[in-house]
């Protein structure tokens, strides 16, 4: 008659694109611990607004505006990006895989690659003119900024005349990853010191798992 | 002063759309 009912929080919680960490630990930076403590930080995002355990576009931008009708072109683009299955939704092992690009001990070429599929805007395989413009003016208009229209023109082809090494107008990979060993600062959001501590940021989670083991 | 000088992608990387770390804030 014995019913053995597990009562483990990792069962409880498990939500629908729920991964082992073990399996996202082995091919991201992270070690099972901080799997763990991500998926603490999964669960919170991704039941601000809808509770259905999945990251919407709107749970994304509440996290990084305290706002979920900003729009914002970049937060667009990670979105997208992170959605690899482009169904609409960041699912747990999805959200791992993505942010491990971000850990600090993720490979350079990771960050530089990433960096390039976030700006190539239509991707096309290349950074145009056109899409660098749309990017300053939607920096310019995040930040109640205002530049003239020759000012951003000259910004734009000045950096095209830097980076642009072949002239044809785009700016390939391999333009880019130059341009960026040239320019290192300009991939420094693409580490987050954070992410070494993760565990430290959320606990309870391997707490409680613990405590219940 | 306007920052003529500096790169595009130096100011686009300014974004707090880019800015992750605001995910980890509780």
């Amino acid at each position: 008659m014995g019913c053995v009912c597990s009562t483990s929080s990792s069962e409880k919680v498990k939500t629908p694109g729920y991964e082992d960490p073990t399996i996202l630990a082995s091919e991201t930076p992270f070690t099972v611990s901080e799997v763990d403590a991500l998926y603490e930080l999964y669960l919170k995002l991704s039941n601000s607004i809808i509770e259905d355990g999945l990251i919407h576009k709107e749970e994304f931008q509440l996290a990084l505006f305290r706002n979920k009708n900003e729009k914002n072109l970049f937060a667009d683009r990670i979105f997208d990006l992170f959605d690899v299955k482009r169904n609409g939704v960041i699912e747990f092992g999805e959200f791992v895989r993505s942010l491990g690009v971000f850990h600090p001990n993720a490979a350079l070429e990771d960050k530089i690659a990433f960096a390039f599929r976030l700006y190539d805007l239509r991707q096309t395989g290349y950074i145009e003119k056109q899409e660098l413009k749309e990017m300053v003016l939607a920096l310019l208009h995040e930040s109640d900024l205002y530049l003239s229209d020759e000012m951003i023109e000259s910004i734009v082809d000045k950096t095209f005349e830097d980076a642009d090494t072949k002239e044809d107008g785009r700016i390939d990979e391999d333009e880019w990853k130059a341009f960026v060993s040239q320019h290192p600062s300009l991939i420094k959001n693409m580490t987050l010191p954070y992410l070494k501590d993760i565990t430290l940021a959320f606990p309870s989670f391997i707490a409680r798992t613990e405590v219940e083991d | 002063v306007a920052p003529v000088t500096m790169n595009a992608f130096e100011l686009i990387s300014k974004s707090q759309g880019l800015n992750l770390s605001s995910l980890f804030e509780k």
